[in-house]
């Protein structure tokens, strides 16, 4: 553990609570992509399947199931809880688009051929694409409120920090996790159009619009 | 160690 992953993983952390919280608070998703939410919980499952089999330690375990349960928890308060507030009409991108590619690519990269590395891998590759529903109706509907971009402001963060911290790793460890840090990358790289907007709009006090 | 032998994160 070092100071980039931790700093990740406590935004990664921020953005999931500021979406549940957001949600809870107003009894609305308007402006949500609920794709996007069911994408990461396909993530969070895949991934974490390993709970069952090994321990890394408590901090991990938590985190994990935080996240299991955190994600549940958002796509149920969007697709029923608060079904009605829900904007499907914008919320359109098809998530085939990014699932069969992101399997193809876990069954090219992985680190061994077994059942779990490769829904490791595809939880990976999944990921750093899961957004796009939500940064696509984001586009659609040409704003997002300010919780909302605060919310992916954490979220984009988090895995750029995580690149710093495999740049950290890498030279004081020589750990490369290569699957994990293309990934990474890319994923980081989607949001920086974002990124850009939210500091020159939403840290100035304006709300995120999309120029046309 | 090859990545696979610990996905230690998250």
């Amino acid at each position: 553990m070092n100071l980039f992953r931790l700093m990740g993983d406590v935004s990664h952390v921020l953005a999931v609570f500021i979406l549940l919280a957001k949600i809870w608070r107003t009894r609305s998703a308007a402006g949500i992509s609920g794709r996007s939410q069911i994408l990461f919980t396909i993530v969070y499952l895949a991934r974490y399947m390993d709970l069952f089999f090994s321990f890394i330690s408590l901090y991990n375990t938590v985190m994990k199931l935080l996240f299991i349960s955190a994600s549940c928890a958002t796509v149920y308060l969007i697709y029923f809880k608060f079904r009605a507030t829900y904007d499907g009409n914008h919320d359109t991108f098809r998530i085939e688009f990014v699932l069969v590619p992101s399997l193809l690519l876990a069954f090219i990269f992985h680190y061994s051929m077994s059942f779990f590395e490769l829904a490791w891998s595809f939880s990976i590759f999944l990921e750093a694409v899961a957004i796009l529903p939500q940064l696509f109706m984001v586009t659609k509907t040409g704003e997002a409120e300010n919780i909302t971009s605060h919310y992916l402001f954490a979220l984009g963060s988090y895995r750029a920090l995580y690149i710093l911290n495999w740049i950290y790793r890498y030279y004081t460890e020589g750990h490369f996790d290569p699957i994990a840090v293309c990934a990474g990358i890319v994923q980081t790289i989607l949001y920086c159009d974002f990124f850009y907007l939210y500091v020159t709009k939403v840290l100035q006090g304006r709300k995120l619009q999309v120029l046309p | 160690t090859l990545p696979s032998e610990a996905h230690d994160e998250l």
